[in-house]
């Protein structure tokens, strides 16, 4: 079935993140709450990094950010 | 500029490299030159040497790789990851891996392989990635002119940091990215776009919601990698969804990000005579399909519609809009039009004929 467009984004920055913020794969379902929060802390960290404003919510300039052509390199941590 | 966690480097300053393999998509020379500018773009500014061997382990491997290829870093197909390296360090310490699937190149179509590789090896030597936008080490691919490329000075300073200072006799420099607050910021060109306004300066461009406090600097190659830098002028034909673009005696028509076919064009073609060899700035009246030219001290008005200068024209600016001089930028917002003359813009009234205001130029800016 189609992806609903938020779903499909969501998988995009949640992919994004985890390649370059270090977002932890979701594990257990159980620690879907503390996922949540993790995403909204990694977004602010790239929203921070690229200058954009810091809502830690996934908006258009965030999602346009991140479908930009780029390095594979994290830009934070290892 | 960043550098990687644990301020990794090489021990020794005579380091090789080897090309393990060739993209089908350039000639193997183009490849072997795009390789060797990328490290001479480092060696000029740090006092590190790099040898090329054909065989055995060099210290920096170089490969095109395809999706899974053994790292625990796949790519995963066209545009998305376009590359990546690894740190300092032995075995597959310093090596750079290619995405196959993209289109390299040695010029602004598809990716530009000298680029992308003087940005890995920026990761090879010990850089990681900068949040400065106009940075080679910037996350994000942005096409710049490869025959004129000066290496940032915010680069410079990060390898310097990393290796110490070059060993010539005059310190290499490189061109930092404008402050957004700079109280003597002036603009090349300001122009709506979509909504948007965008403030141009050399390779920059500033892009500035009204409902969006935050202001987002970019090179003008990560929107349009054929246009050059140094834009002079720039405006947006609303009815044609189209964005006009001048430099010297040429102007470009933009459709999104793509110029429409047969551009760049003369700007005589538009009506000016053969004495004006460049527009300082312009603006379009989505209200009345004019479209306003300033040069020098005179300004032209061009009809949209008929595609042809007005009668009457040029006029001097002095006679309508004051003693304002040389007009950097123009644009119209909300019925008024902003004329930008070095640090500062004039507020004007079409309707009253009257200047309401004068304000600083990045008054547009959060600052």
């Amino acid at each position: 079935a189609p992806v609903a467009p938020e779903v499909d984004t969501m998988m995009l920055a949640k992919g994004y993140l985890r390649n370059f913020y270090s977002l932890e794969t979701e594990l257990r379902p159980s620690f879907r709450r503390k996922i949540t929060d993790s995403v909204s802390e990694k977004l602010r960290k790239m929203q921070s990094f690229f200058g954009l404003k810091v809502t830690g919510k996934l908006n258009n300039e965030t999602v346009e950010m991140m479908k930009q052509p780029r390095c594979g390199v994290p830009d934070i941590g290892e | 500029y960043v550098l990687i966690d644990g301020n990794p480097k090489w021990p020794r300053n005579d380091l090789t490299y080897r090309i393990i393999n060739y993209t089908p998509d350039m000639r193997p020379a183009d490849v072997d030159e795009a390789i060797k500018q990328a490290f001479e773009v480092w060696s000029n500014v740090v006092p590190l040497t790099f040898r090329r061997i054909e065989d055995g382990a060099a210290d920096i491997m170089m490969s095109f790789q395809y999706r899974d290829h053994g790292d625990g870093y796949p790519f995963y197909g066209p545009h998305g990851t376009l590359a990546h390296a690894f740190q300092p360090g032995p075995r597959i310490g310093g090596d750079v891996h290619f995405d196959e699937e993209e289109t390299w190149t040695k010029n602004s179509r598809g990716y530009n392989l000298f680029i992308v590789a003087a940005h890995e090896l920026g990761h090879s030597l010990g850089l990681a990635h900068s949040p400065d936008p106009g940075s080679l080490m910037y996350p994000n691919y942005a096409y710049r002119d490869t025959k004129d490329f000066h290496l940032p000075q915010d680069d410079i300073n990060g390898i310097q940091a990393i290796y110490g200072q070059s060993l010539q006799p005059v310190q290499p420099t490189g061109p930092s990215t404008p402050g957004t607050c700079d109280p003597n910021l002036s603009f090349d060109a300001v122009a709506t776009l979509r909504g948007e306004m965008l403030f141009f300066k050399g390779r920059y461009l500033w892009r500035k919601h009204p409902q969006i406090r935050e202001t987002e600097i970019n090179l003008i190659s990560q929107f349009w990698p054929a246009l050059p830098a140094g834009i002079q002028a720039a405006y947006e034909n609303v009815e044609k969804d189209q964005f006009v673009l001048f430099k010297e005696d040429k102007y470009w028509v933009f459709k999104e990000s793509n110029v429409v076919h047969g551009y760049p064009k003369r700007i005589h073609q538009l009506g000016f005579p053969k004495n004006v060899k460049r527009i300082n700035a312009a603006f379009s009246d989505k209200n009345t399909g004019k479209t306003y030219f300033f040069v020098a001290n005179k300004y032209w008005r061009y009809d949209e519609n008929r595609q042809s200068m007005d009668e009457g024209y040029p006029r001097n600016i002095i006679s309508v809009f004051g003693k304002i001089g040389k007009v950097d930028a123009a644009f119209q917002h909300d019925g008024y039009i902003y004329l930008f003359h070095g640090r500062k813009q004039t507020q004007f009234d079409p309707n009253t004929k009257q200047v309401v205001r004068v304000l600083k130029s990045t008054s547009w800016f959060s600052c």
